[in-house]
């Protein structure tokens, strides 16, 4: 986190907030609801507490305003800068204003309101651009359906205005460093010639012939899939790649989710009720043959004749050797396997099922 | 790179210059960058930038520095007053 210089901030903990006019693109409530929320996001993890007033001079004044609405700071039409807010203080301390040349919304649309809204309130208590990806105070706008405060946002204003009274200390998400070196992957799948690692809200792309990691969230792609994905496989003859959670799964061609999903796993693939999730799957494109990996099993699924084949589940540990009972993601280059366990990383030859080279997890990411 | 027209060029010039003096401080004289005869401040803030959002740190404005500039963001006002 960074803080503002000279490190501004209120010298009390009970502020007052005041919404001066109304976007017409949302309804009233939808507008104080979005505001309310994102005040919650702050008091949740600090000692300070927002009371709506209806008028006269509140401590942060919310506006949508658009162009040169006489703050030296005007706005640039669509586009842009969205929102902008002033360090804490009196008069335009504090102050929150909307462009009002953007189209704000209560989903996944740009832009989400209350996304804005939670970040440009962390200017208002304080809080400068972070430059964690994962914050809140980064600067530019991305959106997922969890909006929440990261541990990184959590630190800065609690450095400002100590601890929350809860018992129970809040905490919010770390961003995953992709060179930590016991970073682990929930899932990992190639993608029309790339490789995407899957990692609580983001991704992590490895892009041919360009020496850095690309990170971001998952959303950025595919604003419907949840977080958290457990398993992802690509199936490159259909030019489509499949993820998993829980007992369902969704199907994307490069940035389009396929229409209708999620679906079911069990009904779609054969697997019984039993199988509440999958820990990680690959397809063998030379064979059509997909491979997914449960606990201490393997199913095998026929991708042409969609159909699992029978004499299945087996044991991970039988058919390829070495790579121990547990799998948390695998995919497959040039012919081989890469499976992922932990903070280790096993080339295996699927043709002599013996394990080539051992590797750190992250060991693709150029560190 | 991306095969771009001398006119996507000068909008690529323009909206560099545009990023950098809304959020990196960099004084408009009237002039484009690369007019400009002090290129090194440019550079540097330039560097400033692709520091900060983990691009690769060329002091130019390559294709993934371009898609950033391009995001929609906030942008909070230097002073309070």
């Amino acid at each position: 986190y960074v803080l503002m210089e000279g490190n501004p901030r209120w010298d009390r903990t009970h502020l007052t907030y005041r919404i001066e006019n109304y976007t017409p693109d949302l309804p009233r409530a939808e507008v104080d609801d979005a505001i309310e929320k994102a005040f919650k996001l702050w008091s949740d993890v600090s000692p300070l507490t927002f009371t709506k007033v209806f008028e006269g001079q509140a401590d942060i004044m919310i506006s949508f305003v658009r162009g040169d609405h006489r703050d030296n700071s005007p706005f640039d039409g669509p586009g842009g800068t969205l929102a902008h807010a002033f360090q804490p203080g009196p008069y335009i301390g504090g102050d929150a204003h909307f462009d009002e040349d953007e189209r704000w919304t209560n989903d996944f649309k740009d832009f989400n309101l209350y996304r804005v809204a939670a970040h440009e309130f962390g200017h208002s208590l304080g809080l400068a651009h972070s430059t964690d990806i994962g914050a809140l105070m980064y600067p530019n706008y991305q959106y997922s359906d969890d909006v929440q405060l990261s541990q990184d946002d959590i630190d800065g204003i609690q450095a400002l205005y100590g601890p929350s009274s809860n018992p129970v200390p809040p905490t919010g998400p770390q961003t995953p460093q992709p060179c930590d070196s016991k970073l682990t992957f929930d899932a990992i799948t190639t993608i029309r010639g790339e490789l995407m690692f899957f990692k609580d809200r983001f991704y992590m792309r490895v892009i041919p012939r360009y020496p850095q990691v690309e990170q971001n969230f998952i959303s950025l792609f595919w604003p419907n899939l949840p977080t958290g994905l457990q398993a992802a496989y690509e199936v490159t003859e259909r030019d489509e790649v499949r993820f998993f959670k829980g007992d369902k799964y969704w199907a994307a061609q490069g940035q389009d989710m396929l229409y209708g999903y999620p679906r079911d796993i069990h009904r779609s693939f054969g697997f019984p009720r039993a199988v509440r999730s999958i820990d990680a799957a690959v397809s063998d494109e030379q064979t059509g043959k997909t491979y997914f990996f449960v606990a201490n099993q393997y199913w095998r699924y026929d991708e042409y004749k969609q159909s699992m084949d029978p004499g299945y589940p087996k044991m991970i540990a039988a058919d390829f050797p070495g790579i121990g009972n547990k799998v948390d993601a695998v995919f497959q280059k040039d012919g081989f396997f890469y499976f992922f366990h932990g903070t280790r990383q096993y080339k295996f030859d699927p043709t002599t099922k013996r394990i080539l080279s051992l590797d750190k997890a992250n060991s693709w990411f150029n560190c | 790179f991306p095969a771009g027209t001398s006119e996507t060029q000068e909008r690529d010039v323009e909206m560099v210059q545009k990023y950098l003096e809304n959020y990196y401080n960099l004084k408009n004289d009237g002039k484009k960058i690369v007019k400009q005869k002090n290129q090194s401040l440019v550079v540097e803030k330039l560097k400033e930038m692709q520091k900060f959002f983990g691009l690769k740190v060329t002091g130019m404005p390559d294709a993934d520095t371009l898609n950033v500039m391009q995001q929609a963001r906030c942008g909070v006002p230097d002073v309070a007053e």
